[in-house]
């Protein structure tokens, strides 16, 4: 047994949630914040059988897509005010699989 | 060094901190959603030595008993409405041990 | 790969956050409730290498100070009432260190 502790975006957590609900997955959803934009994420405790890693994996990959954006940013450091969007990346999962020693449903 | 990580329903959390409290163990409560139901449970982390996962799980088994319970339910599919109750299975614990590496007290 | 599980009071979560961004390590907080005071707290989540643990622990060690504080108290049992402050323990960190047997960037 392995527990998939993953870390995504708001935006991703319902399509994922929803295609590990058709795939027969069970799992529990924490909100969380992120520690350097300070926003507000999905932190998922999933907890499958050590053959399923890959697929859970899969599955992921499929949904929660690392991609560029770009934001509203005002350079202010210009002498004159200046509207450039910057790019950042958003999407993508932080997946952190860690073994489970004992595994109960009481 | 054992860290339970157990997911149990809302109402009985109290039940099982008090017992817990009273066994003189330890614990920290964080809110979370079922993936399924998409409703409110508990999941609960409590670090333990070794040889107490037994006593936790005997206290877990005595306050969250799995039981069925009956939800109203309304049947839309027939020709005419009829309001039949439908069984479902509530309260239990889903429980992770995972094994601890390090422990600090700073 | 390491992942840290630290619970610590909510007056040193900013401070702490800060000081792991500014030592380039990431966080992932979750607002958590401690089982004996019921007060809300805060545990974080921080996948770090192996070799880090030390670096860590010392910044937790700098920013969650164990310290006494007086709390007003109101000894009731008393024949007359007193206003006798009591000293609690606050600050402080409660760390588990968990092997992580797989990581992604996904
Ligand atoms: N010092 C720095 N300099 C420049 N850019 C930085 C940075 N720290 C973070 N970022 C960027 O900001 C994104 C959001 O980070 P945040 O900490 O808010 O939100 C993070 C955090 O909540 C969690 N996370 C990432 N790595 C973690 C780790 N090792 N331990 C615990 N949580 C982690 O996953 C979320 C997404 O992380 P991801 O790496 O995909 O995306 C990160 C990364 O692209
Ligand atoms: N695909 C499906 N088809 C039919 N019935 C289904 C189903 N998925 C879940 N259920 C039922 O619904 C109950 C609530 O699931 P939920 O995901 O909301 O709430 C779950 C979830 O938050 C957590 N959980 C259970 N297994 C988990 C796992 N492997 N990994 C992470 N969290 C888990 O524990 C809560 C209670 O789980 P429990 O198994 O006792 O009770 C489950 C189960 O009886
Ligand atoms: N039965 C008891 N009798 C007398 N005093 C008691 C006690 N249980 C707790 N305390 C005291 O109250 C403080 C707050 O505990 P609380 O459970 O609210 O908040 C706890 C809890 O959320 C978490 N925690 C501590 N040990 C834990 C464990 N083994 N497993 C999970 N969470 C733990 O860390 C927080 C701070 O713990 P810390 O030990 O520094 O500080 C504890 C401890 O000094």
């Amino acid at each position: 047994m392995k527990l998939i502790i993953a870390v995504i975006e708001d935006s991703d957590a319902h399509l994922l949630m929803d295609v590990l609900k058709e795939n027969n997955f069970q799992v529990t959803k924490l909100a969380s914040t992120g520690g350097f934009l300070l926003q507000g994420n999905t932190t998922l405790l999933i907890g499958i059988e050590d053959n399923e890693v890959e697929q859970v994996l899969d599955l992921i990959r499929k949904t929660c897509v690392r991609r560029k954006k770009l934001i509203p940013h005002t350079a202010t450091e210009l002498p004159t005010v200046i509207n450039l969007p910057i790019e950042v990346e958003t999407g993508g999962a932080i997946v952190f699989v860690l073994d489970v020693d004992q595994f109960y449903k009481i």
